[in-house]
């Protein structure tokens, strides 16, 4: 009775309604069923200059600590249902504005549309904004990252096959690029994430993808660029940093059934269908 | 027409720094004005095209056809000007769906509308599946925060909901769907909404 079921046809996500958050992923088609949490966090970016600290910029990613986001007072889940699709809106705080997670009637993957910004600095501290898709998958440090849209590549944690790797940095050492996205897989199952941009990401614990959503640093890296990735956007005078939008699809499937869903939905993702408008007089459909 | 400034804005999409984003802040402004300046052009030519392909007898007056379709590129912030006048001003809203790919898809899409009791057909006049869901408030202070931002104006119309409906689009071909008011039972459904607090 504390869970509220999304999704009305094959794909289905519990959320517990105590805590707003999402807890399983089931699919009665393909009888995968794992645990799935959702989560969002954030890296301080570390305020330094080019000789002491290395400054996090728009090129150097160069975490200083971790911070899990969680909701500010009661959590409120808001679900819409319909014949076409399910929603479920979430606010986890004032700048992760709005999350969507949406089933569409007759697809088995998740949506996720996050609205995120404007990334708060009043504190001083930069900050580069994470999802974490969590699951108890055994995946053995390795994972899946495509390359610039094209084959997926294998990554192992800490580790180059050309050379042997000293990691100094535990997180940015293991990041890679993601143009179409990344995928983990154990035995049985495996669990892809496809994007709607160029993110970073990684797999820094095993069963777990993260994505990097959104960056608002204030101190150049001293790479080239000449200034702090802190863009801001001004109405009436009154500047704020940027607010960003996008989405992330997630599915759950049968080891060695996932390709086929990051090939063909991936091309429709970059693909979208095309839409024109006109208007005609009164309501003659002909 | 012609599609240059596309191909300098794909130029542009393409290049590492506007993709990493580690470009200064006004060559950013650039991209985003070469990029806007592509989309429009492309849209042109878009338009020019769909109106020869939905009817061959539009040529003679193409013109006309053209600059009667519009497109949306603001959707993302739930901003969609055709959409939202037509159906107030009593006329049914008229949609040219395009799939670029080479296989047949089976998909819904969504456009903000203002008004409910809408029904949506398909070419045959055959009703199609459809479903309302109410605009959240966080999205309406998206949409106006941003329109005001970047058009500099206020958004206008007031937009209630998203209406979503299902579409069967042909491999690199089109479909139309045709959305017009209806206040009799039939019409789109609109969202049951659940919200819990906590343990309530």
């Amino acid at each position: 009775d504390l869970t509220a079921e999304v999704g009305q046809g094959n794909l289905k996500l519990l959320y517990t309604t105590n805590e707003g958050k999402l807890a399983r992923y089931v699919n009665s088609r393909s009888l995968v069923e794992t645990s799935a949490q959702l989560t969002y966090s954030y890296y301080s970016g570390y305020n330094g200059t080019d000789r002491e600290n290395q400054a996090s910029g728009a090129y150097i990613f160069r975490p200083n600590g971790t911070f899990p986001i969680e909701s500010e007072g009661q959590v409120s889940l808001t679900i819409m249902r319909g014949p076409l699709v399910d929603e479920v809106h979430q606010q986890l705080n004032p700048w992760i504005y709005q999350v969507i997670t949406r089933i569409y009637k007759g697809k088995e993957h998740a949506e996720v549309e996050f609205n995120i910004g404007p990334i708060p600095v009043d504190d001083g501290v930069g900050k580069e904004i994470i999802t974490k898709i969590t699951t108890d998958m055994v995946t053995n440090k390795t994972f899946y990252t495509d390359s610039n849209g094209r084959d997926f590549i294998e990554r192992v944690r800490d580790y180059r096959e050309d050379w042997d790797l000293q990691v100094h940095q535990p997180v940015s050492g293991n990041y890679y690029p993601i143009n179409l996205g990344v995928y983990i897989k154990d035995e049985s199952t495996e669990l892809s994430v496809l994007v709607d941009r160029a993110v970073g990401g990684s797999s820094l614990v095993d069963g777990q993808i993260e994505l990097m959503l959104h960056r608002r640093l204030l101190h150049d890296d001293s790479r080239g660029v000449g200034e702090a990735l802190n863009e801001e956007v001004c109405v009436l005078d009154k500047c704020r940093g940027l607010t960003v939008q996008g989405k992330f699809y997630i599915r759950i499937d049968p080891l060695g059934d996932g390709a086929k869903w990051r090939r063909k939905f991936g091309q429709e993702i970059y693909s979208p269908l095309l839409l024109a408008f006109t208007e005609q007089d009164g309501n003659n459909w002909t | 027409l012609n599609i240059d400034a596309l191909a300098d804005a794909l130029a542009i999409a393409q290049h590492h720094d506007a993709v990493s984003g580690t470009e200064r802040e006004h060559v950013a402004a650039d991209y985003a004005k070469r990029l806007s300046i592509g989309y429009a052009e492309a849209e042109k030519v878009v338009a020019s095209s769909l109106a020869l392909l939905v009817d061959s007898r539009l040529s003679s007056r193409h013109e006309d056809a053209v600059t009667k379709f519009q497109q949306c590129p603001l959707l993302n912030i739930s901003y969609c000007p055709p959409s939202e006048a037509a159906l107030s001003n009593g006329k049914s809203l008229v949609i040219v769906v395009y799939n670029p790919l080479g296989w047949k898809r089976e998909e819904a899409i969504r456009v903000p509308v203002s008004t409910e009791g809408v029904i949506v057909h398909d070419s045959d006049g055959k009703e199609i599946e459809s479903q309302l869901l109410p605009l959240s408030n966080a999205s309406l202070s998206i949409r106006n925060y941003h329109v005001k931002a970047y058009l500099g104006r206020s958004p206008g119309e007031t937009i209630k909901y998203w209406l979503a409906f299902s579409v069967s689009v042909p491999p690199l071909g089109f479909s139309t769907y045709i959305v017009s008011t209806d206040k009799r039972a039939g019409s789109s459904t609109i969202s049951e909404v659940y919200t819990s607090e906590g343990n309530k």
